[in-house]
């Protein structure tokens, strides 16, 4: 209904914007309707500015920038629906160190409400994690698995 | 309701079954290239009822079988089991532990069980209609993904939405 | 032939001139996210004629000069110079050494450059055909392309063997 | 003509089952043409088989496995076809630490005949650098470049 769809539009705008001024410390984001009088057909605009920098199109922001503002976007999901889970492989490939740490603390604080399963080859991400589970190829090109118990 | 349990039994490069148990809070794979991280991604995708075989990195059905190796010769089956821990009823199911297995042999037969109780696939995609963990609700995202979330032309910005809502 | 310099001008994020020197061997690149690393290489791009501004990932011609930040404003002209050594007569052209200039104004004029001599985009094109360095030769590899290299339809690596041949 | 395409086909060929075996000390490749007796308009296969696994689908590699796979290819058309540079943007960014030193050691026996210009975030590919440039966001938005020659 076009009332629920609105209701859902201003949460996950609302929640976009908090995440994205986490993970940027500062900047500015939105969720844009291109159509506001005809929300059942209108198309999605995604905003975003990071801090100091002038709005452009998306397309023009870096990779690690791009990284950035979908994991804004995909958490800002999840506290709009939260899931039981969440699996991520990979997520945090293109982002340097220091954005690395931001999105590994964000992470730990959503972590609280919700079980994360996290694909990783990065440092941070793996010191947040509170079981670590190391996959090997073994003989015979077949997966071995070695549990660890953080916290 | 949480993850409780994930094995896997001849899926895809896992031909000696594997058990991952799952906490509260932040479980990470780790490990090096090629080593099966993403196939437990697929493992999870797939016992959830995924039909996509392309979606799972393959071409035709018995691609998530064991397909041997140059030290082993290729299974007969693949198995993954999930089990998920359901006391506050976020499944409509009354069960307070939930296991889903799914099963497909190389004659392209395939098994569905809820706790051991045999079904059809559409049971299990079911149980978790509009729990947010179907297809396009964003709750597992792939290797290579998080880009395409941006690139998303319109119509599929829309019905991310309409997942939501 | 190689890469001698490279001087941008307003190009992208580069507001205030940058010149890089380069010798044999290898040129490594670093900094943080958005700093402007991918931009360079898209200078090289533009400079040696590229047309589609989709693949500098822009989406306008005006979207290469400096657009402003919140404490400067933006700038009416961009311009990117490379310097080639070719000694050993790689381009067709009687020079020792090679330098092209691209500038794009805000009003959507246009200067190009061949030693500081006034030419067309298509001269500058011309220069470059059959050297590999040509949108197909795959001479320039963008962040994010290097699993798109593996996925091209057939007719895509037809072009790439043809190219390369 | 078709015989220049079948001369550029073999050499292409040769150039990536030597470096594929490099990058990946071992295993198998090939570029197959599903149409030999049309070299004008066949399509053309590739082939990858990791060491010790069995040969399966591109589409079944890992992302690591793709990004070497990927750049065996890429290096092979340098070698049937020198350009005089190569701009590398972030190609190592799936690779784990063993096979990015691997990557390191042969891009630098590639760098003899041919400049490199890499961007990456990786310490092993920095390493190899015979001169490093630090790109920085500076004041008002605007980068700027610190130069560090290494050799
Ligand atoms: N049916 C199968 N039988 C045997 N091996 C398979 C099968 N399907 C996939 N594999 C193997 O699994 C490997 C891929 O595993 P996966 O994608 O999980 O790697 P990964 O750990 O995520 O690596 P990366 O860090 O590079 O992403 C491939 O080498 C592939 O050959
Ligand atoms: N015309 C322009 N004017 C001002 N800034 C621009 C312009 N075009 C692009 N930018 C800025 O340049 C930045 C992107 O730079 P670039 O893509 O080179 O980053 P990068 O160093 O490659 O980062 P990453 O490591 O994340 O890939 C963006 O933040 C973008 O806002
Ligand atoms: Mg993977
Ligand atoms: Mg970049």
């Amino acid at each position: 209904s076009a009332e629920r769809f609105m209701e859902t539009y201003e949460q996950l705008r609302a929640e976009f914007k908090l995440v994205f001024g986490e993970l940027f410390e500062g900047g500015a984001a939105d969720i844009i309707l291109v159509d506001p009088e005809d929300p059942l057909n209108t198309g999605i605009e995604i905003i975003a500015q990071p801090p100091g920098k002038k709005l452009q199109n998306l397309a023009l922001l870096s990779g690690g920038e791009r990284s950035l503002t979908a994991i804004a976007l995909l958490l800002a999901i999840r506290r709009v629906k939260p899931t039981p889970f969440c699996i991520l492989d990979e997520v945090d490939a293109a982002l340097d160190e220091a954005n690395l740490e931001r999105f590994a603390d964000i992470l730990q604080g959503f972590a609280k409400t919700t079980q994360f399963l996290i694909i990783t080859h990065r440092q941070a991400t793996m010191e947040k994690a509170d079981r670590l589970y190391g996959v090997t190829m073994g003989e015979s090109a077949t997966s071995q698995l070695i549990s660890v118990k953080l916290s | 309701m949480r993850l409780k349990r994930l094995e896997l039994i001849g899926f895809k490069s896992f031909a000696n079954k594997v058990t991952l148990e799952f906490d509260e809070g932040i479980t990470a794979i780790v490990g090096p290239n090629g080593s099966g991280k993403s196939n437990i991604s697929d493992a999870v995708r797939w016992v959830l009822g995924e039909q996509s075989i392309k979606s799972l990195r393959g071409s035709k059905l018995e691609d998530v079988i064991f397909a041997g190796s140059d030290g082993k010769k290729p299974l007969g089956m693949a198995e993954v089991q999930l089990t998920l821990e359901n006391s506050d009823g976020f499944l409509p199911i009354d069960y307070n532990e939930v296991t889903i297995t799914r099963r497909v042999y190389r004659s392209g037969e395939s098994d569905f069980l809820i706790n051991k109780t045999p079904c059809r696939l559409k049971d299990i995609q079911d149980l978790f209609t509009d729990t947010g963990l179907g297809r396009e609700g964003y709750a597992i995202i792939g290797q290579g993904q998080i880009d395409a979330i941006l690139s998303t032309n319109p119509e599929e910005r829309r019905s991310l939405f309409e997942e939501t809502a």
